[in-house]
């Protein structure tokens, strides 16, 4: 049967709304309803199927697609990188408070977990308390932190710490780095810095589940800035719909690797799409 | 009301060459889409438009021209239950600061207390956080390179012991500003902790601070914090990023209290009392 657009139009609006409540950011939201439209038009519905099945499974396959552009695997990815060099090396990067150095904490328990040898490095040399606040995660998890005062050079703090993971043949070097606004261009030039001298093999940004539009405007500007090669999105525990994980893919290109759904160091899984996008939608 | 900052903002209204119901029509479009943009609740956003749009339809200008009146419409929906701000009486205060994880509670404690020194103000701060690694440290940092009265306790960890000690020791100053662990809606114990904690201290005022770019959770973590504790005033921060703050004004919304401060940066001196119509302008540019 030919769909009917006035009813269509009705059931675009609602998604609309949904998406939007769910925090996909607006550009993104009316991009997806665009891709939406043009492979319904045309379509025609099996007789018996109600409209509204028929887009939303659209709507499913168009946002699996978006989380779904590059698949990773950071178990598969540390394993593979190991072969041909130690110590590798993961660099953190993001907006003010979003959760970095907690996510550090959990990562290095995961790879802990996996039986590497890790080396924290304190890459945050500015804010009050930051090299004391890995301290006490350092410990807690039985692992070295690298650290010079407050105040020192980002920089040197991190080739300290791969200078020292290499002479240890330790395997995974995670790096901390300060939080700041994309819209520091000093910060952010300091950053392009760190990454320049220090070649990462895994450049991870942080972002907060919690955030709305603005997520696509850091995401991309530090992707424009340092190229990022996958984000960990935190505080999904505090139970937002989501969407921040499509605004964020779909600006950068670059997956989704972990979600953070606590404080604890056990609060990190890997992403899954599927539940992602039913959560969105259910 | 600064009307002339807003009229650079809604410059369509103010170039329209007759206000008519096409105008406003169009007008609402434009206004609804910045709203969503900045992450105003999106609920809030319909009911702002829609009355928007029947109040610049219905209501007649009397005194004012016009482009005035439907500007001041704007002004009013957008900041209803909101008002302009808040002034905190210079006298025995104390305030307690609340909020999700990583909002900017520690540093904007010790930005209000030093606003509030540089005014006369005898202040001083207590590290009610006995949950985040090196919390304590953090707030004592800061409140030493600043010349804030400090009051925290590196191992104790129950909060409101140490706040409550930290009242006493601190009885000399003027405000005492509490800083308080990260929590969310869900974390029931927080929550226990955080109503326990403001009903043994009973702080003057109680802010919720929230992240200028949080999106649509916001109303719904504000009303929970509001049913727990009763929040008096809203501080946004990172207001120096690109964010415009909507999420953080739908919570003021939702529970019709004010906006108290604005953080834009991670320098002490990097706060403001609210303005109200550059706030709305930023919404609407
Ligand atoms: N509920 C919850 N809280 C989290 C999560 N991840 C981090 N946090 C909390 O968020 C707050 C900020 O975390 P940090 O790790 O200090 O964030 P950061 O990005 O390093 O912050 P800056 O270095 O100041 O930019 C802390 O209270 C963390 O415990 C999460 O997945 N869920
Ligand atoms: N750029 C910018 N950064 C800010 C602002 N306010 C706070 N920050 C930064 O945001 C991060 C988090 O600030 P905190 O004061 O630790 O936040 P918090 O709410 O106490 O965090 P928890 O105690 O973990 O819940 C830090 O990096 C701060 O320097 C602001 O107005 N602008
Ligand atoms: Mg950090
Ligand atoms: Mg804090």
């Amino acid at each position: 049967i030919i769909i009917d657009k006035k009813k269509l139009d009705g059931i675009l609006s609602e998604l609309e709304m949904i998406l939007l409540e769910s925090d996909v950011a607006f550009e993104v939201v009316e991009e997806i309803l665009e891709k939406l439209r043009e492979r319904l038009n045309g379509k025609r519905k099996k007789i018996g199927e109600k409209l509204s099945s028929l887009v939303i499974g659209e709507l499913k396959t168009i946002l699996l697609e978006i989380l779904g552009r590059e698949f990773f695997d950071f178990d598969e990815f540390i394993a593979e990188k190991i072969k041909e060099k130690k110590p590798v090396h993961i660099l953190f990067v993001g907006v003010n408070g979003t959760g970095k150095t907690t996510t550090i904490a959990k990562v290095a328990k995961r790879l802990l977990a996996n039986n590497y040898s890790v080396v924290i490095s304190a890459g945050d040399t500015f804010r009050a308390g930051a090299i004391e606040q890995l301290e006490v995660h350092a410990r807690n998890l039985g692992v070295r932190l690298i650290k010079h005062k407050l105040g020192a050079d980002p920089t040197a703090v991190i080739y300290d710490a791969l200078k020292h993971a290499k002479s240890r043949g330790i395997d995974v070097v995670l790096s901390d780095t300060a939080g700041r606004m994309h819209t520091k261009k000093n910060l952010i030039d300091q950053l392009e810095k760190i990454k320049r001298v220090t070649s990462p093999d895994l450049t991870i940004f942080v972002d907060e589940s919690i955030a709305g539009n603005d997520a696509i405007e850091r995401a991309r500007m530090f992707n424009e800035a340092i190229k990022i090669d996958g984000t960990i999105l935190t505080k999904m525990d505090a139970d937002p719909k989501g969407g921040t994980a499509i605004s964020i893919t779909y600006v950068t290109g670059k997956p989704i690797i972990f979600i953070g759904n606590g404080q604890g160091y056990d609060d990190l899984v890997k992403f899954d799409a599927k539940w992602l996008v039913e959560r969105l939608l259910d | 009301m600064a009307l002339s900052s807003l009229k650079d903002v809604i410059r369509k209204i103010t170039r329209a060459s007759s206000i008519d119901k096409a105008f406003v029509e169009e007008m609402v479009r434009d206004i609804q889409r910045a709203l969503i943009r900045a992450d105003v609740n999106v609920r809030q956003v319909k009911e702002i438009s829609d009355t928007i749009k029947k109040r610049a339809l219905n209501e007649s200008p009397k005194s004012l021209n016009p482009r005035e009146h439907i500007i001041r419409i704007v002004y009013e929906e957008i900041l209803k239950g909101v008002g302009e701000g808040i002034e905190i009486p210079l006298k025995k205060t104390k305030i307690m600061l609340v909020g999700l994880q990583g909002s900017g509670k520690t540093t904007t404690a010790v930005k209000i207390a030093k606003y509030y020194k540089d005014r006369g103000v005898k202040t001083a701060v207590i590290a009610g956080d006995a949950y985040r690694p090196a919390a304590y440290h953090q707030l004592k940092q800061l409140a030493e390179r600043y010349g804030i009265g400090f009051y925290g306790e590196e191992n104790e960890r129950d909060a409101i012991k140490i706040v409550k000690k930290g009242v006493k020791e601190l009885k000399n100053y003027d405000m005492i500003i509490i800083d308080t662990a990260g929590r969310h809606a869900l974390e029931d114990e927080l929550i226990e902790e955080m109503k326990r904690m403001a009903n043994e201290i009973k702080p003057d005022y109680k802010f919720l601070v929230l992240d200028s770019a949080i999106g649509q959770l916001a109303s719904k973590q504000a009303e929970a914090f509001n049913s727990a504790i009763g929040i008096d005033g809203i501080i946004i921060t990172k207001f120096d990023g690109t964010a415009k703050g909507g999420g953080a004004l739908s919570a003021a919304r939702q529970i019709g209290i004010p906006i108290a401060f604005i953080g834009n940066g991670e320098k002490i001196e990097d706060i403001e009392k609210f303005d109200p119509a550059g706030f709305v302008s930023r919404l609407l540019g």
